[in-house]
């Protein structure tokens, strides 16, 4: 693992005295091998071991008697730093209901986490609302129905409307029934298919979300950037989820789509069940990118 | 942006990118690189000649990944079991599969051996009906191996040709639910002897380094034998297909493209090089 390689690295070198600033780029080189395996982009992991080798120069690592230790704090530290603030609880609206935009890929995990969400709302003492936008996918609208029904969540269905009527009629209701919070589902999709990027952009001026969280498979390679800055560009995101991270997914996407977008990660999805949503802690996540 | 004078590391850097960001993985991609080096210490080359070069050495690496589609058919009913982790597209898969069978006159059977996922069931009935195949199915709740059992009993004697088993998404790493594959396969081989006769992996297209460790895990627990992969009609180049098919010689079998039922084309290595170097 990261420790064991660089002492070794440096162990390796101490026979020659003084450790120089090559010696710092090769160590690096090293651990650039690892963010790559770990599914970091290609452009995100070179700038930010730059930023690495500034400190890791300009901090007296030459001259430390513990180079390897030196370099691994450098690193989680920065890790930490860019994977973001410390967790704060999602945006309200000055009006009920709030409203949250769950978006994202095919497959990624949003109508299960939006179960979550309302599972997690409700442990809250909060009063969550479900909104089925998910026209698209066989037996979606019945996949949300049965979450938010396990969850103790109601669930706002229109199978003959479209998913900006849908969403519309779900805020009404929201209202109406003095919803604190409307998660709105919506169906996975390509960020370069424009017609279905041209919907979202339609649901989020119907609905005015606080929130739009981007919800990405945990493990996602190197094509988290293209899909992650595209949803940001063409919609707007306030926020990221990444799930499945209880499977050994090193989770790399996270920096990226985190260094690309400048969004914060808000949870983690740590399984199948209701209460498998977890904060996100920049801290657990450097640990684990870093393996 | 290759395309002038000599090679020099920075058109190395270049190439390392183009490959990286493919997803072929730092091993592939760093063999790759050393082979441009060894060559350009012999001779330059040329920027367009670099990507003719590097095209070629990838097929090499993927060549003795045979072209896919349908494997021979040795018997009847011929019984694929479809696996993976969640939502990588195997409920899809089948319905794209059972369409395409059945086009060709091929009498289909779907068994909805995933009884966990809420509407799991519901729908891939739907994709049952809009393929127009048959379909055996259990409540959602109820026991797999159950639902397997009789899919099997039912295809033996409605005498069909094909049986597509869809199974619960599930993470390698959860060994209780790797387990239950290994459940499956007893049970169907109580009905029909060298069931299953195929073992599809279907991994997602937009999956990192993370998609070797699953194909690992799934031919070690359930004796995968063959892959498709999905959503290649993305912006992912689904490159991981090659340290697996180095590593594992599983044969690729299909392509997903799209949500559609016709939406699954066979694979062929080209597709790969194609994808990485456009
Ligand atoms: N292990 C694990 N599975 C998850 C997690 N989140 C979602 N899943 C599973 O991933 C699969 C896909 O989840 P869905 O919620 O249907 O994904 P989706 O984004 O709504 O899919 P589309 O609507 O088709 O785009 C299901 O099998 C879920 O149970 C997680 O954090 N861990
Ligand atoms: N764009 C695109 N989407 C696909 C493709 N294959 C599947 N999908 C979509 O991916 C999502 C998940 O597909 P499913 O078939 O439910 O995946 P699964 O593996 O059965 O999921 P679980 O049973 O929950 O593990 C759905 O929205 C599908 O429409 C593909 O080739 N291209
Ligand atoms: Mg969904
Ligand atoms: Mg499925």
């Amino acid at each position: 693992e990261l420790t064991d390689k660089l002492e070794s690295f440096f162990q390796g070198l101490k026979g020659r005295g003084k450790l120089t600033e090559s010696d710092v780029k090769a160590a690096l080189r090293e651990v650039r091998r690892i963010l790559l395996e770990a599914d970091v982009n290609f452009q995100v992991a070179r700038d930010f071991l730059k930023k690495v080798q500034e400190r890791a120069v300009g901090e007296e690592v030459l001259r430390s008697v513990t180079p390897a230790q030196q370099v691994i704090k450098i690193l989680h530290d920065e890790l930490v730093k860019l994977l973001g603030e410390e967790w704060t609880p999602l945006r309200r609206a000055k009006e009920p209901p709030t409203v949250i935009l769950m978006v994202g890929l095919q497959g990624s995990g949003k109508t299960t986490t939006s179960g979550k969400l309302g599972a997690y709302f409700r442990r809250k003492g909060m009063r969550p609302i479900l909104a089925a936008c998910d026209l698209q996918r066989p037996a979606a609208v019945d996949q949300l129905e049965r979450v938010g029904e396990q969850a103790g969540v109601p669930v706002v269905t229109n199978r003959q409307g479209t998913p900006v009527q849908v969403a519309s009629e779900a805020k009404q209701q929201a209202r109406a029934g003095g919803h604190d919070t409307l998660i709105v589902d919506t169906a996975g999709r390509l960020h370069i298919d424009d017609a279905l990027m041209q919907e979202l952009t339609e649901i989020r001026e119907e609905v005015k979300p606080s929130e739009v969280l981007f919800v990405a498979d945990g493990m996602t390679g190197q094509d988290a950037v293209n899909s992650a800055k595209a949803f940001a560009e063409r919609l707007g995101i306030t926020g990221v989820i990444l799930t499945k991270l209880d499977g050994d997914a090193r989770g790399g996407a996270a920096l990226s789509i985190r260094s690309v977008t400048g969004e914060p990660l808000r949870f983690i999805g740590i399984g199948e069940k209701l209460e498998d949503l977890e904060e996100f802690h920049p801290n657990r996540m450097a640990d684990r990118i870093l393996g | 942006v290759l395309a002038d004078g000599v090679l020099d590391d920075d058109k190395i850097d270049e190439m390392e990118e183009v490959l990286i960001s493919a997803d072929l993985g730092v091993q592939t991609t760093m063999e790759l690189t050393d082979r441009l080096r060894d060559m350009t210490q012999h001779r330059d080359l040329l920027g367009d000649e670099v990507i003719t070069t590097m095209a070629r050495e990838l097929e090499k690496m993927l060549s003795d990944l045979d072209a896919g589609g349908d494997p021979e058919i040795t018997e009847r009913p011929w019984v694929t079991f479809v696996v993976g982790v969640n939502g990588s597209g195997k409920t899809t898969t089948i319905g794209k599969l059972a369409n395409m069978f059945a086009r060709r006159g091929e009498k289909v059977l779907i068994v909805a051996a995933d009884t966990f996922r809420q509407a799991a069931v519901e729908q891939i009935a739907i994709w049952a009906d809009r393929a127009g195949v048959e379909i055996v199915r259990g409540k959602t709740g109820s026991d797999p191996g159950a639902v397997v059992y009789d899919g099997l009993s039912s295809a033996v004697s409605r005498k069909v040709d094909r049986v597509l088993v869809d199974t619960a998404g599930r993470l390698h790493t959860k060994v209780n639910l790797m387990k239950e594959l290994e459940k499956l396969d007893r049970v169907a081989k109580k009905i029909i002897p060298n069931a299953p006769h195929e073992v599809l992996l279907v991994i997602d297209g937009t999956t990192g380094q993370n998609g070797l460790s699953q194909a690992k895990a799934f031919v070690q627990a359930s004796g995968v034998n063959a892959l498709a992969v999905t959503k290649l009609d993305g912006t992912a180049k689904g490159g991981v297909i090659v340290p697996i098919g180095r590593e594992l010689h599983l044969p690729v079998r299909w392509i997903g493209l799209g949500e559609g039922l016709d939406d699954l084309v066979p694979f062929h290595p080209q597709m790969v090089v194609r994808a990485v170097f456009g």
